[in-house]
């Protein structure tokens, strides 16, 4: 056997511009996470109460797009979704349309662990959860200024439909139309990177 | 998007992740992250979560495959994610953390970066993002 072993996400698609300090923040929040995971394993945790502990420290936290800091619907709204995986037996559970759950994946866990299903989403969730007595807010404490000003950002650009593009600051204009693709390397599915840079 | 995969000290293995999905997206959207064997997968071999262009994921149902061509091809778990990666996402674009029941990490992506940070029993820590 060869121990215990932990790895985190916060996502991919990172902006090559993205200033050093949020580096810095992201790497922070990463460490700390990881910190939780470690000190759980070392005290003998199972694998699913440690991933659903470090992912529920992650979406409190709004560096990352997830729970607190997610990213905004075209209506300024959040719509969370969250899942968790036991390999042993290979249970699950899933959440989708979430807009007042404070830890998607605790509900999640709730869906795997406490409901005949394994995946609940929109009203459906949201009723689930009240019956579970899980911690619910206002949809306010989910929505940051930043991204209401990166959505603001895709709005103007008024090219959401096709490409989801971000238009970089500076840029004069953002082409409306998924035809006229600027041929920037930096593209994720043939979008250009900044559409993700919150990710 | 946020992930975390795991395995304990008995060998399980386990994965979650939870994202808001895309800025600005329609309502209504589903992405990767939610569906199992997309965005998320766990069995008594690894645990894998994903983050990037959902669509991709979901068309490549990517975790499950890195867990397929484990189980079926007999690969390790850094080589299976390096083949899920190169040959399962077409054109997109996307990234992913796996344990092994082994106590082995792995990571891969094709966009310009994820942040990521793993360890192991044995002391070994690592937190990136290019």
């Amino acid at each position: 056997m060869g121990g215990w072993a932990i790895a985190v996400h916060g996502g991919a698609g990172v902006d090559p511009n993205l200033p050093a300090e949020r580096q810095e923040e992201a790497k922070r929040v990463i460490a700390r996470c990881l910190h939780i995971g470690i000190t759980a394993l070392r005290g003998g945790a199972a694998a699913v109460d440690v991933v659903e502990m470090v992912v529920r420290e992650l979406e409190t936290d709004p560096v990352f797009n997830s729970g607190r800091g997610s990213a905004l619907t075209r209506r300024g709204t959040v719509e969370m979704e969250a899942s968790i995986m036991d390999g042993h037996g290979r249970r699950c559970g899933a959440v989708s349309g979430l807009s007042t759950v404070k830890n998607p994946v605790s509900l999640a866990r709730l869906v795997m662990d406490k409901s005949p299903h394994s995946y609940l989403a929109f009203d459906g969730a949201e009723e689930f959860a009240r019956e579970q007595g899980v911690e619910v807010m206002d949809n306010s404490y989910f929505v940051t200024e930043e991204n209401v000003g990166m959505l603001n950002l895709a709005k103007e650009a008024n090219s959401i439909l096709f490409d989801y593009r971000v238009p970089v600051p500076g840029v004069e204009t953002c082409s409306a139309s998924a035809g006229s693709m600027v041929d920037n390397p930096l593209q994720m599915n043939g979008l250009p990177i900044s559409v993700y840079a919150p990710e | 998007t946020v992930g975390c995969v795991v395995v304990d000290g008995n060998g399980c293995c386990a994965a979650a992740t939870s994202t808001g999905g895309l800025m600005n997206k329609l309502t209504g959207r589903i992405g990767d992250s939610p569906l199992i064997g997309c965005g998320t997968y766990a069995c008594e071999l690894c645990a894998i979560s994903c983050t990037g262009e959902g669509e991709a994921i979901i068309r490549s149902t990517l975790a499950r495959d890195v867990a397929a061509v484990m189980e079926y091809k007999g690969l390790g778990i850094q080589e299976a994610v390096d083949f899920a990666i190169k040959s399962r996402l077409d054109k997109g674009q996307a990234g992913l953390i796996a344990v092994s029941r082994h106590g082995e990490v792995a990571c891969g992506f094709n966009t310009t970066g994820m942040f990521r940070g793993s360890a192991t029993e044995d002391g070994f820590m690592k937190v990136g993002i290019w």
